[in-house]
C-alpha cells in the first residue's frame, strides 16, 4: 500500500470462535 | 486515502482455525502416525509442510481423507509440530528435541529444522 496513510489497529480484528458451543 | 492495518489479524485467524480443529469442525483429513490419529484441515497442513503440500496438490491424493505417515515418525513429535502449525508456538522438551527435528525434516518444514539446529547448538 505505497503512499497510503496506514493506521495500525492493535485490537481484535474478527470474532473469536468459542471453545465449545 | 487511508488503510487500517489490524496488526493481530493473522493470530486471530490462526486461533479460530485452532478452535475449529479442537471442535473437529470442517476438518477434512485424519493423519495416522503409528497407532495415533490426528484430525486436521488439509489447507493448514499444506500451508505449513512441504510434504503435505506435495500430497494434497497431487490430483491422485488430494481427495484422500486419511494419510498414514512413515512408521519411523514419532507421534509425540508430530503432535508438537501440528500444535505449532495451529499456534506458532513450538514446545521444545529436551527429551523430544531430536524427535521433533527428525519429524520436521520428514514433513519438510525447513525453517523449523533450522531453528531446532540452532537451539541444539546453543544448548550444547
Amino acid at each position: 500500500y505505497e503512499g497510503v496513510n496506514t493506521i495500525k489497529e492493535m485490537g481484535r480484528s474478527i470474532h473469536e470462535i468459542p471453545r465449545k458451543e | 486515502d487511508s488503510c487500517i492495518q489490524f496488526t493481530r489479524h493473522a493470530s486471530d485467524v490462526l486461533l479460530n482455525l485452532n478452535r475449529l480443529r479442537s471442535r473437529d469442525i470442517l476438518t477434512d483429513v485424519t493423519i495416522l502416525v503409528n497407532r495415533q490419529q490426528f484430525r486436521a484441515h488439509k489447507t493448514v497442513l499444506m500451508a505449513c509442510s512441504g510434504l503435505f503440500y506435495s500430497i494434497f496438490t497431487d490430483s491422485h491424493k488430494c481427495n484422500l481423507n486419511a494419510i498414514s505417515l512413515d512408521p519411523k515418525v514419532d507421534p509425540e513429535g508430530f503432535a508438537i509440530l501440528l500444535e505449532f502449525m495451529y499456534t506458532s508456538r513450538l514446545a521444545l522438551k529436551e527429551s523430544l528435541i531430536m524427535a521433533i527435528m527428525n519429524t520436521a525434516i520428514y514433513l519438510q518444514m525447513d525453517h523449523v529444522v533450522d531453528t531446532c539446529h540452532r537451539f541444539i547448538k546453543s544448548s550444547d
